[in-house]
């Protein structure tokens, strides 16, 4: 931030705060083009970073340290600092997607990446409309978009958490399992369970029967 | 195989294969560690997986440390870095042995020794002639790193550090085989030469006999209590009590002590934290690979488990086709997805700013170190609570240990805390960004 004031370029994963923004986002449709959803995110840091830094500075022109501002203002650091994690996870996923030849694979990731920028878009739904960069008619579109990229994801999702390649022994889950055997699974394993091995169990032997008793 | 997922898998738009390798490095990488696998699959001895959901903490400590000595026996050193896969992929409620020993140890040596340091401890750290672990934390100080209080005062006469816990605030803290297994510790310590504190370092301390696995000389090590997950690695803490170790054993790439006291201080700082960098990184990998675990789970439950009718007389149908069970469950799927390419991405830049570094390039360790700490928080975070959500679209069954997910929550949940709290951690980001 002080670096921004200053007009210095900031390189690395902080280098898309050098942008000005200025426009609005008018591409954000619909169409959930990738790169203006990233865009969006991107603006929104920069704001949450600006914002914050404008509070930490007026803090300490008003005669406090950086450590008593820093932590004055630390739960809304603390906000910042995770949308500008957002936007490097986002920035990655987009970047991986690029990088994939097959088409059919590229096109269903570029489905789920979708979603997931938009859904944490839609989650964090009250930034974007402190900082006026989406019109409510926009925010109404995302929605519907969102929601309809479920039924887009909806017939890969098995082959989806099947690419994850884990096997039965590694997921240990009845439910889980590849085959789908889940209610004779789950009677498999009460079978191991010490508390079943006796018919009666040695506390109800001891202390419930002659408490009954009496 | 239940003729849902039979259904669901022709109807796939894309061959699973082909994003297998993508994620996990490639064809080669897969169909090894698909091998090494299938080659201790029929092995008589790790039949016993569902065994050790039913041991008590004490039993779960031997039963890991049984069986990670039968797969480092079974493989030999070569398959190092598949160990903690083929680990889990055998005992999922286990942990391995000694996680922290290649994880912090013996990446601490490689990242810390002078050459001369390097020849004699490497060869020893990954043949596993000795099991180390890492002592940092203490009961009373955890991120504020200025504030610890154990010393480490130089003796030239001797020339010798005499190291001290000197208050129970002190007593290093942790989780991970300090108290019970370790025979060789990185400790961290105030340095202390004629009366002048120099700041913290990390020296190599031995704790245990090599013969008998005792106490060595005025250290005691424990298992500070049962915690909240990960059981079978100890919980453990260390006093010591006037320890002497010869000047050498101070790690000396950067910054040395001569015989005399004289202090020279290396180039870089921050050079110490290189080996928490690396295990940050893990814990992100981490995170993207339980959370994949439990979205397996709960996608193939969700398709297998039929309720309710959308239409009256159309029968009950696969949970998974209710847009509330899609909107939760891909939220987790995607987050999955994005985990993974962005740890990839940070990985990568991870091995190569520390390589950078161990040449004398710091320049990129600040922006790492800042990005790790974010990436850390809110891929454990994330990963908590989406797993909490598959948890969650099981119903009743999820709760049941069966599921699998009770142990990967908690699993999961603590790394939320252990290397770091995240509030603290992302703090570190937004600090960084502030400044720069």
């Amino acid at each position: 931030a002080r670096d921004i004031f200053q007009g210095k370029n900031l390189v690395g994963f902080v280098s898309y705060l050098n942008a000005n923004y200025t426009t609005e986002h008018q591409d954000v449709d619909s169409n959930l083009h990738l790169s203006a959803l990233l865009r969006l995110c991107q603006h929104r840091s920069k704001r949450m970073l600006l914002y914050i830094s404008e509070l930490v500075f007026e803090k300490i022109n008003s005669g406090s340290s950086l450590e008593q501002a820093f932590n004055m203002w630390s739960n809304e650091i603390k906000n910042m600092a995770v949308a500008v994690c957002q936007v490097y996870t986002m920035e990655k996923f987009i970047e991986a997607i690029g990088q994939i030849k097959e088409n059919c694979l590229a096109s269903v990731l570029t489905d789920v990446c979708k979603f997931y920028c938009v859904f944490n878009i839609v989650e964090n739904i009250g930034d974007f409309l402190q900082f006026n960069l989406l019109t409510q008619e926009q925010i109404k579109l995302l929605k519907t978009a969102m929601y309809n990229q479920l039924s887009k994801i909806r017939p890969s999702a098995v082959a989806l958490v099947d690419a994850f390649d884990f096997s039965d022994r590694l997921l240990h889950s009845a439910l889980g399992r590849y085959d789908g055997q889940v209610y004779q699974a789950l009677y498999d394993y009460a079978k191991l369970a010490p508390i079943n091995s006796k018919e009666v169990h040695d506390s109800c032997k001891e202390h419930l029967l002659p408490f009954l008793k009496e | 195989i239940h003729p849902n997922l039979i259904k669901e898998r022709k109807g796939a738009t894309f061959d699973p294969y082909t994003l297998t390798c993508l994620l996990w490095g490639g064809d080669e990488v897969v169909k090894h560690k698909r091998n090494l696998v299938a080659s201790l699959e029929n092995d008589p001895n790790l039949q016993d997986e569902n065994l050790s959901d039913f041991l008590s903490q004490e039993e779960k400590i031997d039963f890991a440390i049984k069986k990670t000595i039968y797969l480092f026996r079974k493989l030999g050193m070569n398959e190092r870095e598949y160990f903690m896969f083929l680990f889990q992929n055998f005992y999922p409620s286990q942990q391995l042995g000694f996680p922290l020993h290649f994880a912090m140890f013996a990446s601490t040596l490689k990242l810390l020794c002078n050459p001369e340091q390097a020849n004699y401890w490497l060869p020893k750290a990954f043949n596993l002639e000795i099991v180390g672990s890492y002592a940092q934390t203490e009961l009373g100080h955890g991120t504020f790193l200025k504030g610890l209080e154990t010393t480490a005062v130089y003796d030239p006469l001797n020339e010798e550090f005499v190291l001290n816990t000197p208050t129970i605030t002190s007593t290093k803290w942790w989780s991970g085989q300090l108290g019970k297994v370790a025979n060789y510790c990185i400790i961290i310590a105030q340095l202390y030469i004629k009366n002048k504190c120099y700041g913290n370092h990390p020296f190599v301390l031995q704790i245990r006999s090599l013969e008998d696995h005792s106490f060595m000389p005025g250290v005691i090590t424990g298992d500070i209590g049962p915690k909240m997950a990960l059981n079978s690695i100890d919980n453990g803490f260390m006093k010591l009590d006037n320890v002497r170790i010869p000047r050498n054993q101070l790690l000396m790439k950067y910054d040395q002590v001569l015989k005399d006291g004289t202090y020279i201080s290396g180039p870089n700082k921050k050079s110490m934290y290189a080996s928490m960098m690396t295990v940050r990184c893990a814990i992100i990998m981490a995170s993207a690979q339980s959370l994949a675990a439990a979205c397996t789970i709960a996608v193939r439950y969700s398709v297998v488990r039929q309720q309710s009718e959308a239409e009256q007389g159309a029968g009950e149908q696969s949970v998974l086709n209710f847009q509330t069970q899609q909107y939760r469950l891909f939220s987790a799927l995607s987050t999955t997805y994005a985990l993974f390419f962005a740890w990839k991405s940070v990985n990568e830049a991870c091995q190569q700013i520390l390589t950078d570094a161990a040449q004398g390039k710091t320049d990129q360790f600040l922006f790492l170190h800042s990005i790790l700490a974010g990436l850390k928080s809110q891929s454990t975070w994330l990963a908590t609570k989406y797993i909490q959500t598959c948890r969650e679209c099981c119903g009743g069954h999820g709760v049941s240990s069966a599921s699998g997910l009770p142990l990967l929550e908690s699993h999961t949940a603590v790394s939320c805390t252990y290397e770091g709290d995240n509030t603290v951690m992302i703090l570190q980001t937004g600090k960084f960004l502030l400044k720069c």
